[in-house]
């Protein structure tokens, strides 16, 4: 029965998409099954795996058909990535006219909630990678998600953001989902050369202390090359501290079944 | 009379709060009067500007209680920064309860256009930082504004998103605000170390060529610093890189008048 972590945090380029590709496909390279649900309309996730967006939009088997969807024939929305044991349920720009308002008779922030019921028993993990905004979208990765893994980019807007996102994840667990856990707490783009990075993860670590990950991703150059590749990181270099960093990430989270 | 520029991208992390911030306190050291707009309900730039939130809260004179105020009496939420020349309405968390449905007879796009119709002529610019989302918001502030100040950060992701969000400039130009320019696309963080940064360079040149600035915003640590001390960049370093571009970057605006 698959782990459903969304990858959350509304403030902007923290490293969600990054986390969640990266995580899924060092996940799958373990042999676990992995599906990547990419609920943003900017589509990087699907994008950064190489899926061609506009294709999935001329099938319509994207996020936004599968939220309209009411035959629930949900299967033929996933997607097989070049990547083995790598699915993939992948977005485009039409997500942004999803209005959730008129889904029927579905409370709106519990459509994924259900769609992931049917399905997850095929995997090991579910990632769900977030818009940056705690909008519906947002709250219905929260609702479908057994845990949040919360990327924090070693950066003073981002430390500042955390409070917010506690509280929202907090307004989630009262009203949509109560077995919402917190997965961990990632800090992402270290630079060790900084003082910045450093002076933030002591304070991430002293406020949030037993839910941050022991692993911090750092600043890497190689992972912000490979998505113009499509490709994933232990994919796109096996010797970038990208890759180690984010193997250490993936043994931490499977430790902590 | 204002110049009204929103800097906007639904890209996370590219650099629109440290644009408003250190373009807005350039122009107002150059003497220009600048009021700042914070409609992001991560109060990012009123942070960064060194104020405080929770006051403006208790105060009830946040973005959210001028977008409720049917008194129409503005100037009491227009706060004065400690640089000269720099004012700013903040915002706070409480923006994202603000649900623009129930404000009465006026389109929920249009609001923040009638609120500085009323308060323009005091000031040479106004500087609206959006969120980093396509969502009522963010077209309260293309539809209030001249012209968007589009901050690209020189990675894949945001260069890729750029298709979307000229898209929705279009449409914003074509339903709400026919007279919406495009004021110019800044590169950010462009680290001249790598070959990604300008290779993500020249496509912007070679894709939206004459709305690109001369000037680029080097990465500098000095830019990530000086928010924790809530002081813009030429205030907080007048000798950083950051310093020096947003300086070229505050001439460039004031060119193309
Ligand atoms: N550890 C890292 N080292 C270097 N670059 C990174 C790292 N993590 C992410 N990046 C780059 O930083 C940018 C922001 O990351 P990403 O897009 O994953 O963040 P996000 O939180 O998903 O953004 P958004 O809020 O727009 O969804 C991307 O260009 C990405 O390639
Ligand atoms: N030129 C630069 N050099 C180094 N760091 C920078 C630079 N510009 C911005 N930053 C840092 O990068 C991070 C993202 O910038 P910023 O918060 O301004 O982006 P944003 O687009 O406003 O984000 P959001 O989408 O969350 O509103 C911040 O921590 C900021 O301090
Ligand atoms: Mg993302
Ligand atoms: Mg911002």
């Amino acid at each position: 029965m698959a782990k459903v972590i969304a990858v959350t945090n509304q403030k902007g380029g923290v490293g969600k998409t990054t986390t969640t590709i990266n995580l899924g496909s060092t996940l799958s390279a373990f042999g676990k099954k992995v599906l990547i649900i990419d609920i943003d309309s900017q589509g990087n996730a699907t994008q950064g795996l190489g899926v061609d967006k506009l294709m999935l939009e001329k099938k319509k088997i994207t996020t936004y058909d599968l939220f309209l969807d009411d035959k629930k024939e949900y299967d033929k929305y996933i997607y097989k990535t070049s990547f083995d044991n790598l699915y993939i349920i992948g977005s485009s720009q039409n997500l942004v006219g999803l209005d959730l308002d008129y889904i029927g008779d579905m409370q709106k922030e519990k459509i994924l909630k259900s769609i992931i019921k049917k399905i997850k028993k095929d995997y090991d993990y579910i990632l769900i990678d977030c818009p940056p905004s705690l909008n519906t979208m947002t709250l219905n990765g929260m609702t479908a998600a057994d845990s949040v893994l919360i990327p924090v980019q070693s950066e003073f807007y981002a430390l500042e953001g955390m409070t917010q996102l506690l509280n929202s994840v907090q307004l989630c667990k009262k009203h949509l989902n109560p077995k919402l856990k917190i997965e961990g707490i990632l800090i992402t783009m270290y630079s060790s050369n900084t003082n910045l990075s450093e002076s933030v993860r002591q304070e991430v670590k002293k406020y949030f202390g037993k839910y941050v990950y022991k692993t911090v991703i750092r600043r890497n150059i190689a992972i912000a090359e490979a998505p113009s590749y499509g490709i994933p990181i232990n994919y796109y270099d096996k010797n970038a501290y990208g890759t180690f960093d984010y193997k250490k990430l993936a043994r931490e989270v499977i430790e902590n079944e």
